[in-house]
């Protein structure tokens, strides 16, 4: 079963 | 004070209507360097950075740094109604909550504006890590979206596969499978009707079908696009704007459990 990532995961804040 | 050219108000149209699918509201961030736009979705899953030159203004003056936090729906409102060779000016004074924008014909015989109120948005900026992409594919933005149209009627996602032999999109759903192989063209002269391939290592992702559906609303701003991918990395599909900037769209995989 995939699971869709968010992209908060990849990117910090800055 | 602020105030910003733009030879072609329809080029801006394109540029809203590439991103008000996904956004309600962003910040335009206006220095000397040009207009910026950075925000996630919603659901944050993706993120939408936006470029624009100042140089690729006819004019632009930006005394202090701004933030302008729009609504894309009121502002697409206002878009509505410029004509398609019309230019537009973007006026605003320092710390104002409102922002104009003046439409004028090629010849001068319409001029209109329209004033629309600013919004506060709390909105955070991300940092986007320095990345080493394993593929980085460049094909006709048209041919993208039709791939991501057409498998989108049979699954819910689609799978980016790329080797050195080509690219390959496919999807499955209730009703069955479907592929998309594109093979690298030979077509050097002719750049944007190509499919040009520079790969370090194979890759196979898998991402949402609505959100490539999204991002190639912006296929009207450029006849290429670039698809950057690697392993565990958010996709990156861009557009370039021609003489103004670029569009990008960050778009996180679908991983397994």
């Amino acid at each position: 079963k995939l699971s869709q990532k968010s992209i908060t995961s990849f990117f910090k804040p800055s | 004070m602020f105030e910003a050219r733009l030879a072609s108000s329809a080029t801006f149209k394109k540029v809203l209507d590439a991103i008000k699918d996904l956004l309600n509201e962003a910040s335009f961030d206006c220095s000397d360097a040009g207009i910026q736009l950075q925000a996630m979705d919603n659901s944050h899953v993706s993120l939408v950075s936006l470029n624009l030159k100042s140089d690729g203004f006819e004019k632009y003056r930006c005394d202090r740094n701004l933030t302008m936090g729009m609504n894309l729906a009121s502002l697409s409102k206002v878009f509505r109604c410029s004509g398609s060779d019309d230019t537009v000016t973007i006026k605003a004074q320092d710390d104002a909550d409102t922002v104009t924008f003046m439409f004028e014909a090629k010849k001068q015989e319409k001029i209109s504006d329209y004033e629309m109120k600013l919004m506060n948005l709390d909105q955070e900026h991300l940092g986007i890590p320095e990345t080493e992409f394993s593929c980085i594919i460049k094909l006709p933005s048209g041919e993208f979206a039709r791939i991501v149209r057409d498998l989108s009627q049979f699954g819910e996602s689609i799978v980016i596969s790329c080797t050195k032999e080509g690219v390959k999109f496919s999807t499955q759903g209730d009703i069955g499978t479907g592929n998309v192989k594109l093979a690298q063209t030979n077509n050097f002269d002719k750049e944007d009707q190509s499919v040009i391939i520079d790969m370090q290592e194979p890759v196979s992702l898998t991402f949402s079908c609505e959100y490539l559906n999204s991002f190639t609303k912006a296929t009207p701003l450029s006849n290429q696009v670039t698809l950057s991918l690697c392993d565990n990395v958010p996709l990156v599909v861009e557009y370039q704007i021609p003489d103004l900037g670029h569009l990008k769209y960050y778009l996180a995989p679908k991983i397994e459990e």
